[in-house]
């Protein structure tokens, strides 16, 4: 874990995965 | 209102000229057709005012109208660029503009800024960093010691806080992504590109003669 970016890991949110709006 | 789907047009508040959104955006003015067929599901889904709220992002988001997300707030917030606690049409297609595959990186850079300077101070700051870390361990269900969550944050600082100012600044911020550009990737979504295959109602309801 010590060599992971922090931001890396924040765009795994799904908060951040728009992806799902188009989602039927 | 614009929940009804009719023949008899009757725009929400917000509503504004396919014509000129594609103008001024990554968008066809059939895509921005296409996109009001989406922004009328989702704008629709609870209240029923063609406005979209943000139970309503929620829901679309996590398929739960209560689901609290500190990203999901921070992209509703980014989109609701008139500040009124609700997304109109035109701000939806604005905003989702910077997720298509043709709107330049430095576009796309300058949203993730935003969306990570937590407190609005022009900044992305150590603390705000620490903050967004915790809030994703905590929506995965992971655990990390304090001690982990701090490397991972020192490190992170110390590779992207260029100048030892103990802030990130939007310099800063672009060249780190030069050198990280997989922190872009959920900025871009490849299926805006055939935005008008998803929703092929538009025509049926289409306004523009040559769409």
């Amino acid at each position: 874990p010590a060599l992971m970016n922090a931001f890396e890991l924040i765009s795994t949110s799904q908060g951040l995965n728009l992806g799902t709006l188009f989602e039927k | 209102m614009g929940c009804v789907r009719s023949r008899h047009i009757k725009h929400p508040p917000g509503y504004e000229d396919p014509v000129i959104l594609a103008a001024e955006t990554s968008f066809t003015v059939s895509d921005v057709e296409a996109l009001y067929e989406l922004f009328k599901k989702l704008s629709c889904s609870i209240i029923k005012d063609g406005l979209i709220h943000k139970e309503e992002f929620q829901l679309a988001l996590f398929r739960n109208s209560n689901k609290e997300n500190l990203f999901a707030d921070r992209i509703f917030d980014l989109f609701d660029l008139k500040r009124n606690g609700v997304i109109e049409f035109g701000e939806f297609v604005r905003s989702l503009s910077i997720f298509h595959p043709n709107t330049p990186e430095a576009e796309k850079i300058a949203f993730a800024f935003r969306l990570y300077d937590l407190r609005h101070t022009g900044f992305i700051e150590r603390e705000e960093l620490k903050e967004m870390v915790l809030a994703l361990l905590n929506e995965s269900d992971l655990y990390l010691s304090d001690d982990v969550v701090e490397t991972i944050v020192d490190k992170t600082f110390s590779q992207a806080d260029t100048k030892g100012d103990g802030k990130i600044d939007p310099e800063e911020w672009a060249e780190f992504v030069k050198r990280n550009p997989s922190l872009l990737r959920n900025m871009t979504l490849p299926y805006l590109k055939d935005i008008t295959m998803g929703f092929p109602s538009f025509v049926m309801n289409s306004e523009v003669n040559d769409a």
